[in-house]
């Protein structure tokens, strides 16, 4: 009894409990069914237990996932928490893998669990890094895209956290618009 | 109430303690 106390005070709770979500491609399933929930974690240190414990992302296959959500939320836009929501986008070319790719996917997790977004970190529903033999994206999703006010506060923050320069542009993009869209290309709903 | 804000230094330090 007073190891498994020692066990619990010893760390230190985050605000939230976060779950893991890993998706790896498998055509004769259906997306679903490629989804799997990993673990839910409320501490810091099992947070790094965790990161510790998975392949990187750059290590993994063309068509793999990791998500990481607030526990409850589903990483797809048809959950009711996400689906007025948005995801501010980060798009990588091929050869950022190998230099950027793991280090803004961490970066990326830091600014989740420590809630770096402060009062607007209420709006944060989670992040998805995408591996894909194209360029791999990495994206925070809200639940409201019409919150102007903090949306752009949540991308101001994120995009100083992952070092980029005042030249690099990123773009949210409302998820209605993701699942609606007939080309390839989204429009951005705000910039920063 | 009150929200539990770690900054990057602290959440790093986390990753090192034994």
């Amino acid at each position: 009894r007073e190891a498994l106390a020692a066990e619990i005070w010893d760390k230190h709770p985050l605000q939230n409990r976060w779950a893991l979500w890993f998706f790896k491609n498998d055509k004769s399933k259906t997306w679903q069914a490629n989804l799997r929930l990993v673990t839910k974690f409320s501490t810091a240190e099992d947070f790094w237990a965790l990161y510790s414990h998975i392949q990187l992302a750059s290590k993994l296959t063309s068509g793999c996932d990791y998500s990481l959500f607030k526990d409850g939320i589903e990483p797809m836009w048809e959950d009711n928490r996400n689906k007025r929501g948005g995801r501010w986008l980060i798009t990588l070319a091929k050869q950022q893998r190998h230099t950027e790719l793991d280090r803004f996917w961490l970066e990326t997790l830091l600014c989740l669990i420590g809630e770096t977004f402060g009062p607007y970190s209420e709006d944060i529903c989670g992040a998805v890094i995408n591996i894909r033999a194209k360029g791999d994206k990495i994206a925070i999703w809200t639940r409201e895209a019409e919150n102007r006010d903090g949306v752009t506060h949540i991308g101001r923050v994120y995009k100083e956290r992952l070092g980029l320069s005042h030249k690099v542009v990123i773009g949210y993009q409302a998820h209605a618009d993701t699942a609606t869209k007939s080309g390839s290309l989204t429009k951005n709903k705000f910039v920063v | 109430g009150t929200r539990i804000i770690y900054d990057r230094k602290f959440l790093m330090e986390c990753r090192n303690s034994p």
